[in-house]
């Protein structure tokens, strides 16, 4: 299970948060404007946050994230 | 098994409902317009309600939230 | 497996009930209008049952339950 | 695997039979009219009979239960 | 695995036939005209026999059984 | 896995034949017109044979057995 | 996994091959005009013949076998 | 996992071949015109060698083999 | 998993490469036009490498092998 | 699950992220215009990373990332 | 899991890249224009580099590599 995030301008941030009891973020990645980035759900991460205008594709479809 | 959330508006909030014999809100996160959460369903993680104007999306198609 | 209820006006419940010899409700959750709410089955609950206006989509498709 | 029962008038009963060797009733629900139950079948229920107006959905379609 | 019968007119009877070497009634349920029973292939059930008119949902598609 | 059978004419014969090194007939169920019998293929069960005229619903498909 | 035969003439057989370092014929199965054979592939039967006019059913599709 | 083989000519053969370090021809089996076989790959034959005017009918449809 | 291969040429080889830290040829097996092969992926054989004019069926299509 | 990735201009860049508690880059592959490059998810790379023009193949479809 | 690839040109060259914390070429496979091979993912192949003009088929569809 993975998604697929495309960011649309700069400094668009992935947010992995933690698996279990508590829910922190443990990892912020910055996207430039055209970077493709390809994570997966994972034993430390049940959770991810999108912040920023990026294309992000999952099984349901594709969403438009928002800068503000 | 995820479900895709899009905030449509400041404030909508997502509640992780603990598994097991108690059924208690574990964590509240909070998104802004336009920011998008990916969460599963976990160990800890059973049911998951979400108040706020937001697209939700998940195996049977796309639900739309509603704030008050 | 999981489904989904929006609740569609104040008052909706979402009965959970226990999995093994005896069957009892174990958790009552209320939504407001407009609240939407995704509950899977569980080593607790194998029986779902929901009172109320709301949309409940599911693997056979969306059901409308309906209030006095 | 579950099924998706709507009682489409007051007093539709849904009845749980016992896995095994045995065959009894273990459990009956009682719906009113508009409600909405989702049961699954499980280590405890092998066999379910539904009684009265009902809308039953499972994996070959909808059945609609008669009421006498 | 389960099937799905509707009972046509009363006194449909659903046999259940043991599993194993021998291969004998373990269980008779009768139906009355409208009552609506999913049953399915269990440790102990691998066979169903079904008598009078009814409607029999399985993988395959719809079969009727008929009355003598 | 499952096949359904359904008698078109009375007599219709299903026959079980033995898993294993050898191969035996180990059960003869006799079906009435209109009846129905839905079997599986099981630890004992690993080849079946049907006589008379029925019609037979299978993976590929239904097939129409025909009497002498 | 099995493959479903109908016989379109008497005397069609069907031959179980030996599943293992050899290959031997372990049980012929003779067949009448209109009668149908539903056999699996099992731990002792790795190859099937078939001999004589009759229709087999597989998941490829429907292949005719014809008599001399 | 099987292939469907029927012998459009006498004469065709059936080649099994050794799983394992080596590659080696384990069993031939002839086909009179007419005749349909059926064969699986098992723990002894990784791959099967096919010569004659023959209909092979696998997972990517149906291949025509040729004699000479 | 197996591919399905057609030789159109005399003399077209089909060699099969170990699997594990070193990448050898340890079969080779050479078709007559009109043969055909189907080969499975195995402990042994991680790689297939198909020389002459042939027709190779696999799960993303037909791919047509040149001879020089 | 694998990724295919396309390189559309030189210096295209594939970066693995580690799998754990750390998100570090464990491996960049520079591809030159043309190259075609597919990698798995495994038990060391959870995220990928890619850095330039081009084509980005993966199961929600294509995505083209875009260099500086 | 596999990918076929077809050289279109000579000196098309397939290249394994090592499974585990190190990433390096463990095989590199030259093909000539016209030969077609199939390459699965292995316990010591976790990415794969083509270069040269070739037909690359995988789960998403064909992509060509282009020489220089
Ligand atoms: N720590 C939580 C993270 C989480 C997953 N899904 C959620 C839904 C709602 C709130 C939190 C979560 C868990 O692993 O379960
Ligand atoms: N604690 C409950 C949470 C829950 C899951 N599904 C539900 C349906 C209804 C009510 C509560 C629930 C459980 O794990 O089972
Ligand atoms: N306690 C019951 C609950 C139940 C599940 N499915 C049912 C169908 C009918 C009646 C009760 C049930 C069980 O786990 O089996
Ligand atoms: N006790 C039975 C219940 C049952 C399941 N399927 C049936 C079909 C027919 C009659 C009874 C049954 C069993 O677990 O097997
Ligand atoms: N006791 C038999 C019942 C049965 C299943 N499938 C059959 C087909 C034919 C005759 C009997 C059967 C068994 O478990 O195998
Ligand atoms: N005893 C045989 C029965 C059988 C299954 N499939 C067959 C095909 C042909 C002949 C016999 C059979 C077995 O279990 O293998
Ligand atoms: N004894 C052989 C039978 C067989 C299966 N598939 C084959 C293909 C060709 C020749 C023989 C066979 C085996 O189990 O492997
Ligand atoms: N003995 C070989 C047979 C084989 C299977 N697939 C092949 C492809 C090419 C050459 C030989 C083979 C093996 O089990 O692996
Ligand atoms: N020995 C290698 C063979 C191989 C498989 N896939 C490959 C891709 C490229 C190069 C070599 C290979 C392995 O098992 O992994
Ligand atoms: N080390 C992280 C890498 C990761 C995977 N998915 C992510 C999503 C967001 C941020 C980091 C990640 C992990 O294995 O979980
Ligand atoms: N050694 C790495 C190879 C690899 C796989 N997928 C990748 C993606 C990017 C970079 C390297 C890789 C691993 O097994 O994980």
């Amino acid at each position: 299970d993975y998604i697929v995030i495309k960011a649309l301008e700069n400094g668009v941030t992935i947010i992995g948060l933690t698996r279990g009891q508590d829910t922190k973020f443990h990892h912020t990645e910055k996207l430039d404007k055209g970077e493709v980035m390809i994570v997966q759900f994972t034993a430390h991460t049940s959770a991810v946050k999108i912040r920023g205008s990026a294309e992000i594709m999952h099984r349901f479809g594709t969403t438009m994230g928002e800068g503000t």
